[in-house]
């Protein structure tokens, strides 16, 4: 996160870091249930699977195993079907864990949006990761308050690209607080009026975090997974 | 490479690029970085001459996106070749080694275009330092210049008609910005080769068309994707099931759509069970709190919070088709709630059905993280 600040422990007790040996923190993660979790796809390219991965939650700082840390094995992991990796569209999987975990003050799940609930552009959200700071990898998670930006606002800063319906942007034009490389499947998450925090996005893409292009960060927009991910854990659960 | 310099295999050069090792030191490799795939070469060699090692490095670049941008402003003709000689190396299949732009085409490019970008607060890129490429025409060493006729736009671009390349994602998208307004002239879904949707009249890609992925708003594109018999049910993806096999708890459509939205909640909270292609009604006898958790949990809406047996007093209600629960039915093996129903068309002894009330499991809080008064 990029212009953000360290948080402190338990503030974004669904966050979760998605590891894979030997290298450790790979991807960020979200937990959306007790045996289920949120990511991109494009954290999967040459790692499809499930056997290599594991999910750490509870914890802030990756290097320093805290006493609420839960750690849980990947069992499958569902890829979305349309997912297209030259153009960072449908960049959503599904994580299921071996096993439950169990919900204390610092591992919960996030609400999900309802299907087609969209925050307003303008609306201050939050994403949190260990990915790029600007010039190292930080230990302990950061946090970073963006501002939800508009389809064709966002699609003036990239030229080269397509924002399409699968993706919600957010952040500054300055760049000023933005997500970057190890962040990905990381959570964008807003306050609710009635004071739950719901998923909007999960950190794809943008440009390139710590170059001269600056502009905002490119999510997938859950909101548009909504039933396809219901559907997945529906699936599964019932071994259809 | 093992060590620091290269085996003889690479042509004894002192030094390899990252990716070299003893056993593999051809260097050429197929060009992909779409804004450089029509050159007068195909094959490439990193790294390149802005220090990447590697296509997807350049990929996300900023010079990569920088240059596309300044070619739409036309300060030089061969601004795009000498963006990708630099971005993309040519490599010479023979001697497997990069073959340099010519000193004359970077300085051309450099004069041309450094003060547009000077408008705009950018400077040109560091790396593309004009005195590191050879003069041409130096004995044994050989550089690129461009063809009269090498394309001036990247594939990433769309060619005015006046000659001048825009960005392709600026075709139709409603602003002039070909100075002879040629990138909104056809703009119908079919120039662009694409499909246009009756409703919304967005367009789609061809291969949308009937994937089970319904694109336009009115999902036109997945109609008509099939034929099935009057005894069969369309799958989502356009396979054809018998009806019999619909919600039996097994999925018979390979994308198993055949078990999607088996069970739902009538507005009055009623559980309604779609089987077979007809819509039930569950009789209360028999039912269990597993039976109402199992079916908060597959409509994925949490647990149950009430339970009712209603008398079922609509005036449907007489020619209601009832579902019963299987008795044999054992908590252990995880079904769906219509591969517990059965017998169907019998009476309900009790005349009554489920109501159920299902609420979101605990989420979006963060107790931790709560204010402590100090």
């Amino acid at each position: 996160i990029l212009g953000g600040r360290t948080s402190r422990p338990g503030r974004w007790p669904w966050q979760c870091s998605l590891q894979s040996d030997p290298s450790g923190h790979i991807c960020g993660c979200v937990l959306i249930g007790r045996k289920w979790a949120l990511t991109v796809a494009h954290c999967f390219e040459g790692r499809e699977s499930a056997d290599v991965w594991k999910v750490v939650l509870g914890i802030n700082n990756l290097d320093h195993p805290s006493p609420y840390m839960q750690t849980r094995q990947v069992k499958s992991i569902i890829v979305h079907s349309r997912y297209n990796r030259a153009v960072v569209d449908y960049d959503i999987s599904v994580v299921e864990l071996e096993s439950e975990v169990e919900v204390t003050s610092y591992v919960r799940p996030i609400c999900l949006p309802n299907h087609g609930q969209l925050p307003k552009p303008d609306k201050y959200c939050h994403i949190t990761g260990w990915g790029h700071v600007g010039n190292r990898m930080p230990f302990k998670l950061q946090e970073g308050e963006v501002r939800i930006i508009s389809v064709s606002q966002c699609q003036s800063y990239f030229d080269m690209k397509t924002i399409t319906s699968r993706m919600l942007c957010a952040g500054y034009e300055a760049g000023t607080i933005d997500s970057c490389m190890g962040d990905s499947g990381g959570p964008l998450v807003c306050e609710e009026d009635d004071g739950r925090w719901s998923l909007y996005g999960l950190t794809s893409w943008g440009s390139v975090c710590f170059s001269k292009f600056l502009g905002p960060g490119v999510y997938a927009n859950v909101t548009h997974f909504t039933e396809w991910i219901k559907r997945q854990i529906y699936l599964r659960t019932f071994h259809l | 490479c093992i060590s620091t310099s290269c085996l003889s295999g690479c042509h004894g050069n002192t030094t390899c690029d990252l990716r070299d090792t003893g056993s593999n030191c051809s260097g050429c490799e197929p060009i992909s970085l779409e804004i450089c795939m029509n050159l007068p070469y195909n094959f490439t060699r990193f790294p390149n001459y802005l220090g990447h090692h590697s296509q997807k490095e350049t990929s996300v670049s900023w010079e990569s996106s920088l240059f596309p941008a300044l070619v739409q402003t036309s300060c030089y003709k061969y601004l795009m070749f000498f963006a990708c000689t630099v971005l993309v190396p040519m490599c010479d299949p023979l001697t497997q080694q990069r073959v340099p732009p010519c000193r004359s085409l970077c300085l051309s490019s450099k004069e041309r275009c450094e003060s547009v970008l000077g408008i705009v607060g950018l400077q040109w890129p560091e790396d593309t330092n004009c005195t590191q490429f050879p003069e041409e025409g130096q004995t044994n060493t050989s550089c690129l210049l461009p063809d009269p006729d090498v394309n001036e736009c990247s594939p990433s671009h769309f060619k005015c008609r006046s000659g001048r390349c825009v960005l392709s994602s600026k075709l139709c998208d409603g602003q002039t910005d070909c100075d002879d307004d040629s990138d909104e002239e056809t703009c119908g879904c079919v120039e662009r080769g694409l499909w246009e949707c009756p409703g919304d009249k967005t367009c789609i890609n061809h291969n949308m068309i009937c994937d089970g992925f319904p694109d336009c708003s009115l999902k036109e594109d997945e109609h008509n994707c099939s034929v099935c018999s009057s005894h069969e049910l369309e799958c989502s993806n356009h396979e054809c099931v018998h009806r019999s096999l619909w919600c039996d708890s097994r999925k018979h459509c390979s994308d198993s759509s055949d078990e999607w939205n088996c069970v739902s909640l009538s507005e009055g909270g009623l559980v309604v069970v779609y089987k077979s292609g007809m819509e039930y009604q569950v009789c209360a006898d028999g039912w269990s709190s597993n039976h109402s958790s199992i079916t908060c949990t597959q409509m994925g809406l949490g647990s149950p919070v009430s339970t009712e047996m209603v008398q079922d007093r609509s005036l449907s209600a007489v020619r209601r088709r009832w579902l019963h629960i299987n008795p044999h039915w054992s908590e252990h093996n995880i079904i769906p709630l219509q591969g517990m129903l059965g017998k169907r068309g019998q009476s309900c002894q009790s005349h009554k059905t489920i109501s159920l009330l299902c609420t979101k499991d605990e989420c979006g809080r963060r107790p931790a993280a709560r204010m402590v008064k100090r």
